[in-house]
């Protein structure tokens, strides 16, 4: 809180949530699995 | 009212008003010293008499006359001597300043002033605090970012991977071949139902 | 200048001492030891006078040597003489240490608050581009989130 008062406290007050970044990265890649399964099945029904 | 001459003490290291007191003091010593010194030989003197009516008490008595009319007049004189070198040679004009004190002309600064002046730095000093503060804080933001950016490009990669594989094996275009492919497959399961209906 | 003037004025008083306790009131003093032996009485005052003369110059040369007066005598007046056009009362301590410490300290804190403002000012400017670097980052991260974003949802 000490930079609050500071040239660059609107920068510092509106930092992103670089974890939430990554978790929802996370996600991403859970639902290219489910999207590649799906292919995989369909693909193999198709054969 | 005194004067304490503390400013001339200032700058003979000693108030003149001591230096005096001391000289006064050694003068007085040198004169009675002296006095006793010449009593002593007038009476060893008297001993080479034996005949002569002088007696020590008589000797004494002119010593005493003789210092007191010496002390009344040396202290009349140091009090005029003193009175001098007090006004004219051991003192400072009001109008003089020492050299050590020109940063009390130079910087007239009321005591308001200087209090402000003083919170002043005190604030640029927490300011500059929070700023060192802030710069840590954005340094260790662009870390951050950068072990951040590392994953998301790895992601990236994995994509335009998973595309270039895609691409590799004939399918640049998933959506199409796989409508294509599903399309077909109905066009054969059609054909093959017509074949079992026409060979019923 | 002033020791000549210390000098002088020693002198004048010794002067002055010694025709006051002259040899006629010493022989007055110790009449009849001067009618009996004039000789002597006349040698003893002598002595005694050099003597004192002599002390007292001497005490008046320990205090110059003890005190360097010489020295500050000749300062003194050289900083009088460079006084010498000026009217007005000189400053003064005015007997409150809080008050005098404080003006002797001024040029020292007004040197301190110019280094204070040039450094902030330099560190504003280094965090300056440090926060125009970290903007540009977030906005790289946002467009890799993007273009992720995008992959993902053309695969779905």
């Amino acid at each position: 809180g000490d930079y609050l008062q500071t040239s660059q406290q609107e920068i510092l007050s509106s930092k992103p949530n670089y974890q939430k970044v990554l978790d929802e990265q996370g996600e991403v890649l859970s639902c290219m699995e489910l999207v590649l399964n799906e292919l995989q099945q369909a693909v193999k029904l198709l054969q | 009212s005194v004067n304490p001459m503390a400013y001339e003490a200032q700058f003979f290291g000693f108030t003149p008003q001591t230096c005096m007191l001391r000289i006064y003091i050694a003068f007085q010593d040198y004169l009675f010293e002296m006095m006793q010194l010449v009593e002593s030989v007038i009476l060893k003197k008297l001993d080479g008499f034996p005949d002569c009516k002088i007696s020590p008490s008589e000797i004494r008595k002119s010593t005493e006359k003789f210092l007191l009319f010496m002390k009344e007049h040396f202290d009349k004189l140091f009090s005029k001597m003193e009175e001098v070198l007090l006004q004219l040679v051991l003192n400072i004009p009001k109008n003089v300043l020492l050299p050590e004190d020109k940063v009390h002309e130079q910087y007239p600064y009321s005591k308001e002033q200087f209090q402000e002046l003083q919170e002043e730095i005190q604030q640029l000093q927490q300011q500059y605090k929070a700023e060192a503060a802030a710069g840590q804080a954005l340094r260790a933001e662009l870390e951050e970012q950068k072990a951040v950016q590392t994953e998301l490009e790895k992601i990236l990669k994995w994509f335009e991977g998973l595309e270039n594989i895609c691409r590799e094996h004939g399918t640049s275009n998933f959506k199409e071949s796989f409508a294509f492919l599903t399309q077909n497959a109905k066009k054969l399961q059609d054909v093959l139902k017509d074949v079992e209906e026409k060979s019923r | 200048g002033r020791s000549q003037l210390f000098a002088t004025v020693v002198d004048t008083f010794l002067e002055k001492l010694v025709a006051a306790g002259s040899y006629q009131r010493f022989a007055s003093c110790y009449r009849r030891f001067y009618k009996l032996q004039p000789q002597v009485t006349k040698s003893i005052y002598e002595q005694f006078i050099s003597q004192l003369q002599s002390s007292v110059r001497e005490e008046i040369e320990e205090v110059k040597a003890e005190g360097n007066l010489e020295k500050l005598f000749s300062s003194l007046d050289k900083i009088v003489e460079e006084a010498k056009n000026r009217e007005e009362p000189a400053w003064r301590p005015s007997g409150v240490p809080e008050e005098d410490t404080g003006s002797a300290m001024l040029p020292y804190l007004l040197k301190h608050r110019a280094f204070l403002l040039r450094i902030l000012g330099e560190k504003q400017q280094e965090n300056s581009r440090a926060a125009e670097a970290v903007l540009a980052g977030r906005g790289r991260i946002r467009e890799l989130q993007q273009l992720i974003e995008d992959h993902r949802q053309a695969w779905q």
